[in-house]
């Protein structure tokens, strides 16, 4: 563990309990994608699977559970708690155009063509695009509310956070997986222009509001 | 491909 590593985390965790808490306490959903929240719950599940087989650490299993569990408490709030709240029209995105061509090459690509290592490569090759239904919709919508922008930044910045650990324990422990790395560039590389736009703009105290 | 397919990250 580092600390590029353990602020990843953290910032992952604590995007998750901002949108929950964002959804819960304002009783809507207004302004997010229920599809990104079914594919962050797909990745979730397809690479938590070692829950079952393997043993880390107290930290890993926890925090494992919590991302599992929170992923689909968000999803319940949006498809049925909240429903009413819910912009379909807005979220739009073919996701199938994500999962399909993801599937395939997690086929094709991966370390080792066992069950559990092509779901977990899967998983990898789905979270780097997961967000698009959310960024796709805010360009739709043309703005965003200030919450969902902060729980967009932290939720960018923790895969970036991934970068410099994975540069961390290629210098201090030899260690590297391609498939993530290359992955997590992809997914970190999606959140530019939102975070060009977040640290102009929201920053300032401005409202997100894209050139419709 | 006896790579240590253990993922320890999250």
């Amino acid at each position: 563990m580092n600390v590029f590593r353990l602020t990843g985390d953290l910032s992952h965790l604590a995007a998750i309990i901002i949108l929950l808490l964002k959804i819960w306490k304002s009783r809507s959903c207004a302004g997010i994608s229920g599809k990104s929240q079914i594919l962050f719950a797909i990745v979730f599940t397809t690479r938590y699977l070692d829950l079952l087989t393997s043993f880390i650490s107290i930290y890993n299993t926890s925090m494992k559970v919590i991302y599992i569990g929170c992923a689909y408490a968000t999803v319940y709030l949006i498809y049925m708690k909240f429903r009413a709240t819910y912009d379909g029209n807005h979220d739009s995105f073919r996701v199938e155009f994500l999962v399909v061509p993801v599937g395939g090459l997690a086929v094709l690509v991966n370390h080792d063509f066992s069950f559990l290592e092509i779901l977990w490569t899967f998983s990898i090759y789905l979270e780097s695009v997961a967000i698009l239904p959310q960024l796709f919709m805010i360009s739709k919508t043309g703005e965003a509310e200030t919450i969902t922008t902060h729980y967009l930044f932290c939720l960018g910045l923790y895969r970036a956070l991934y970068l410099l650990n994975w540069i961390w324990r290629f210098y201090f422990e030899s260690f590297f997986d391609m498939i993530a790395i290359v992955a997590g560039v992809v997914q970190t590389v999606l959140y530019c222009d939102f975070f060009y736009l977040y640290i102009t703009k929201v920053l300032k105290g401005k409202k997100l509001s894209l050139p419709a | 491909k006896a790579k240590n397919l253990l993922h320890d990250e999250l």
